[in-house]
């Protein structure tokens, strides 16, 4: 599998709702 | 208003970064407006109490996006991506 994240870090959007923590690896 | 504990408590975990990331974002893009919402994300990640604190002190919330610009920018030198300039 692609083990690369790129995507972090989760953005944070004004006025948008904040899905950061369903992003949170344990 | 200034942001405090209870007002937090009083809402879903969810909503608490929200929250904070609401207070937090427009003080961040006075010091990196590109990257505010990527140092923001970051911070959410953060306890809620620290996230407090960096709210009431300007000089502890530069200390942290500073970090946080370090780390972000190493994150982004490891990852093969479009690289201008």
């Amino acid at each position: 599998s692609n083990g690369t994240n790129a995507s972090w870090p989760p953005e944070f959007c004004p006025g948008v709702p904040w899905k950061g923590l369903q992003n949170i690896d344990p | 208003q200034p942001l405090t504990a209870s007002m937090l408590a009083a809402v879903p975990p969810q909503e608490q970064k929200q929250m904070l990331g609401e207070r937090l974002f427009p003080l961040i893009q006075d010091m990196h407006p590109s990257l505010a919402g990527k140092i923001t994300g970051m911070l959410l990640e953060m306890d809620n109490s620290e996230l407090l604190h960096m709210l009431e002190s300007t000089e502890s919330l530069r200390s942290k996006v500073d970090e946080a610009v370090a780390v972000l920018k190493a994150h982004q030198a490891k990852v093969p991506s479009t690289n201008v300039g």
